[in-house]
């Protein structure tokens, strides 16, 4: 575990909060993609079989197990908390998983380091979780007035990935023989998908401009 | 923990 590494778990981690606080707080999840968080669901499960099979650290168990309790906290607000449900943007947010899963199902099949249905699940939510956000971009994009969490939200998100690039440059400078690159090229492209909205996010914030993205 | 073995992230 390195600086790098820990601050990106903690970025992440605090994303998922600042999502879960405001909707507790508002009452609404208005300009949240359920897609998105049905997709990290998805990339939780698939990734954390492991769980079952091999025990890494307590901090690598405890984490697993908050991500997948509160994604899945979310989606259940989304669709059937007696107000939050009420407030979701139905029409806007139309993305098709189809479109993300398949193609990343069929990569997973053809580019992965093992041929077994953990690893090939494994290698899945990594090639998911790279273009997962894609639905929410696109909703934050339907939005003319994207409040300041929700921006917020996808800010951490979209660092917690960078600071992983970091953790790996530092990893692969420090450990032997530690190199995986399916993994960082998927990274890679994660963060590229943030750096439109960055660029926005950033903007807006010195100008002291309510964030919005050109359509 | 080349490839496979690599999984000790999240």
């Amino acid at each position: 575990m390195n600086i790098f590494r820990l601050a990106g778990d903690m970025t992440h981690l605090l994303s998922i909060i600042v999502l879960l606080l405001k909707m507790n707080a508002t009452r609404s999840c208005r300009g949240v993609s359920l897609k998105t968080q049905e997709l990290y669901a998805v990339v939780f499960v698939c990734r954390y079989l492991d769980l079952f099979t091999n025990f890494i650290s307590l901090y690598n168990t405890v984490m697993k197990l908050i991500f997948l309790a509160s994604t899945f906290t979310i989606i259940y607000w989304m669709r059937f908390h007696k107000v939050i449900r009420v407030t979701y943007d139905r029409e806007q947010d139309t993305f098709r998983y189809q479109f993300l899963v398949l193609p990343c199902l069929v990569l997973a099949m053809v580019l992965n380091s093992e041929f077994t249905v953990m690893e090939v699940l494994w290698t899945f939510s990594i090639y998911l979780e790279a273009v997962a956000i894609l639905p929410q971009l696109v909703l934050l994009q339907r939005t003319n007035n994207i409040d300041n969490l929700t921006g917020n939200y996808v800010f951490l998100l979209g660092s917690y990935r960078a600071l992983y690039i970091l953790n790996w440059i530092y990893r692969f400078m420090t450990e032997p023989n530690y190199r995986q690159y399916l993994v960082w090229i998927s990274g890679i492209v994660q963060t590229i998908v943030y750096i439109d909205f960055f660029y926005y996010y950033i903007k807006s914030w010195r100008n002291n401009e309510k964030l919005s993205l050109p359509a | 923990a080349a490839g496979k073995g690599a999984h000790d992230e999240l």
